[in-house]
């Protein structure tokens, strides 16, 4: 009955690198319509997260011209396959965030839970 | 115990016109810690919002030195104060999008919520 992370994620997660540039990222997260991008490192391990806040963050200080390594999250808040949904809820509101990566034990990215996913969660007939 | 839109938003909206710069923008979103702004005329009524999503698009097509009208959406999905909760959380759901102004019937803003709002909802405790 208990809901949990694995249920709920999305699986289909795109990646970027540390030397991808900010303009390579935006034009990611506008093709995809989302708002998250977990970085990973070449042996695909997580190393940051970068979202359009970072970018706007790039854009109220005139720094758009840099690389994700420049701007992204590097301590990265994260939830577990079979966290309970309260569970990634908390810290959700804890952090002030609004997406989580999934990882394995080995820090790989398995899936990603955005509030939006949460929120789905509550409309009627769920 | 039928929670409504009135309980869960926010009621320090701070909202923007339609030719501050998107510079600006970017600015107020860092300052606050959020993603969304609503767009209000001269006489504060909603004409549109703008988002952190708007400003990466801009970055994505080269716009930053643009203003907010250039790059706001005008079909702006609104939240009345006494919807029911699943009801804000089926407009999001429907619109793909994580924050819904809610608006008096002359269409002035009183409050917001976000999809990270409608997760808090889920968090334990709660
Ligand atoms: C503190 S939030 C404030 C705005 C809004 N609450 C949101 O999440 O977009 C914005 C910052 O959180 C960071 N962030 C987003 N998801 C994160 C996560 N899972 N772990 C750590 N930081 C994260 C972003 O990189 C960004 O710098
Ligand atoms: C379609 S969503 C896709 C990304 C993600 N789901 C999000 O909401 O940020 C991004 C677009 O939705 C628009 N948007 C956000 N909130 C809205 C609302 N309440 N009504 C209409 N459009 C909205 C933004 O202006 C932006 O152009």
């Amino acid at each position: 009955r208990k809901k949990r992370a694995s249920q709920i994620m999305s699986r289909q997660v795109v990646v970027v690198r540390p030397y991808e540039s900010i303009r390579d990222v935006a034009k990611n997260l506008i093709k995809g319509g989302f708002n998250h991008l977990p970085v990973v490192s070449e042996d695909d391990k997580l190393v940051g997260i970068i979202t359009s806040w970072d970018i706007s963050k790039a854009v109220a200080n005139g720094l758009v011209d840099g690389k994700v390594e420049d701007i992204m999250t590097t301590k990265v808040v994260c939830a577990f396959e079979d966290d309970p949904i309260e569970t990634v809820a908390h810290k959700l509101k804890k952090y002030k965030i609004s997406a989580v990566p999934v990882v394995d034990s080995e820090r790989h990215v398995i899936g990603m839970i955005t509030s939006e996913d949460m929120s789905k969660l509550l409309a009627k007939g769920e």
